[in-house]
């Protein structure tokens, strides 16, 4: 319903507008309505103003911005109407080590109320799993999974 | 509804029966590149329901069940079980609770939900509900009323984090609607 | 000309042949025309076959598993016909440390006939350069370059 | 036909003069998310004669001048310099040289090839070979001799790894054509 959307759309913003600058220690973003005379079928756009610099087109991002202010909605989303569990599969893979660490501490803060399934090929974020899975194939084309001691 | 377990029997990569005990908090899945990591992802979206096989990476659904190796046959179907937690008993409204089948309506009080995906190589598909038979119809009514259902913003597949940000406005509207 | 893209379709199909086992240690993948009938105008594909594994669509293989035949195939077409320079803007981003190993070696070995620029945030890529360049944004939105030693 | 400097100036993020000089064999750029590490690639391509403001991730070329940030102000126009080492004197055939301007066939034998590109807010663009005023055309001209040219596979941008495994047919046969 027309009301339903607009309520929703306008909570998930201002926790955007929480959630970036904590991602990205700074700067600002928002979410608009491309058309808000016709909320029942207007589209969304994102703006984005990382810290110290000019609000530009999203195109102009680099690959990690871009990344993590995905991460940044997908969260804010999450934030508003928690699912019971959430999976993310190698989103770190363009985040440099500074970003993987916020990254991951949200995704701790997040984990009281729901689970995280987190793939990665990355040392910070394994580091902060409460516990790891190790998927092998010894034979080829057949996987094993093995759990991985986080005793260190 | 928290997942317990997630078992892969015939899934893609995992010919054998392959066991995950998944904790509360944060799980870590690592390993070489074409081990099978994503695939388990691809094992949760399908036995929550998925019809698609290209959100699976095939181009028909066939293409899940084991295909063999060099030293081993394909198999000819492939099964999937995920135990929830029911700790929280699902709602259902008066009114679903009209339209529910009798399967869904049995576990809402139950402690665990297993839920059943098997797929045949002649293309039979059976679902189950704590081991009795249902239709898919009922895995994701069930679904509906925990939370589970078709959250987008719930699973991010290898490669889409860079995609979001350029998707088109409708596309960006759908993703806040799953969280009307 | 007609004749020409089929010499060199022929001729980087048949390095492609050897370039892709050598990163992928072993399997085997190929290039076809779409249309034999039509050299002139017709499409290529790409057939590929980890090792060990059963040839399937390319959409089945994993996200590193496709980023490494990417790779295989654009060495090949340099190897064919080498550029003066080539330049990598995070194409080790899907890989684990045992692929990024074999494609710094790749790297290295064709180095001799061309220059190679490698943007990374992988320490086993910069460990793999014979000079690295730092950019830094102290002051945010302006980026400024050091060289970085690599005595270590 | 050896890259031995690349100088920015007023280029997207590189506000003050910036240079980078090049060694041959492997060369590592590395540093934080949005620093400025693929502006540099985007410098590359545009000295080289980029023409699509999409293809340097822009809406208009323009997008490619300082754009200022909290304390300085935008600049009004942007510059980068590309010097190559003409080591292996770039060939032309007969039929080129009768076509090349001036300005090209003055570097042939040059023991340094310089390229400049300029471009105004006013929308102006100028373009330089060794310092001599000349065309975009003339530099694209001279590129072709060199090996250099318009090589897709020679330059792979952020992101594209993974989209060229799913080209579709016609894409896939560009790329090699390139090498033809
Ligand atoms: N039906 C099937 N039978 C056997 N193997 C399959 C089947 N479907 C997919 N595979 C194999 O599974 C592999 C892909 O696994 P997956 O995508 O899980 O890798 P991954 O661990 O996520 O790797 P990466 O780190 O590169 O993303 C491919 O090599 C593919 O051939
Ligand atoms: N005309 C311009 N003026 C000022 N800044 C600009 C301009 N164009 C782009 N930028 C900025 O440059 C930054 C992007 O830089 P770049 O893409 O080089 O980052 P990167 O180092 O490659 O990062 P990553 O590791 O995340 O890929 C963006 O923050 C963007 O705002
Ligand atoms: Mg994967
Ligand atoms: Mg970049």
């Amino acid at each position: 319903s027309r009301d339903r959307f607009k309520e929703t759309f306008e909570t998930v913003n201002s926790i955007f507008q929480e959630t970036f600058p904590r991602m990205f220690q700074g700067g600002k973003a928002y979410l608009s309505l491309c058309d808000e005379s016709n909320i029942l079928e207007s589209g969304v756009e994102i703006s984005v103003q990382p810290p110290g610099k000019r609000a530009g087109t999203l195109a102009l991002l680099s690959g990690g911005e871009k990344a993590l202010t995905a991460v940044s909605l997908i969260f804010s989303i999450f934030l508003h109407k928690p699912s019971p569990f959430c999976i993310l599969d190698e989103v770190d893979a363009p985040l440099d080590d500074a970003n993987i660490g916020r990254f991951a501490r949200m995704v701790a803060d997040m984990s009281d109320q729901s689970q995280f399934l987190l793939i990665t090929h990355n040392k910070k974020t394994m580091d902060s799993c409460g516990m790891l899975y190790g998927v092998t194939m010894n034979e080829p084309g057949i996987s094993k999974i093995v759990s991985v001691d986080l005793a260190a | 509804m928290r997942i317990k377990r997630l078992e892969l029997n015939g899934f893609k990569s995992c010919m054998n029966r392959t066991v995950l005990d998944f904790p509360s908090g944060v799980t870590g899945i690592v390993g070489p590149n074409g081990c099978g990591k994503s695939n388990i992802v691809d094992a949760i979206r399908w036995v929550l329901g998925e019809q698609s096989a290209r959100h699976l990476r095939g181009q028909s659904m066939e293409d899940v069940i084991f295909a063999g190796n060099d030293n081993h046959a394909s198999l000819g179907a492939a099964e999937v079980t995920i135990v929830f937690d029911n700790e929280e008993a699902f709602h259902l409204d008066a009114e679903q609770e009209e339209l529910v089948a009798e399967a869904v309506a049995a576990v809402r009080d139950a402690a665990e939900i297993q839920v059943t995906r098997r797929l045949f190589r002649s293309g039979e598909s059976e679902y189950l509900l704590n081991g009795a038979k249902c239709r898919l119809r009922d895995i994701t009514d069930m679904f509906l009323g925990t939370g589970v259902g078709s959250k987008a913003y719930s699973i991010i597949e290898q490669g889409r984090v860079g995609r979001i940000i350029e998707s088109k406005p409708d596309e960006l509207r759908l993703l806040i609607e799953e969280a009307a």
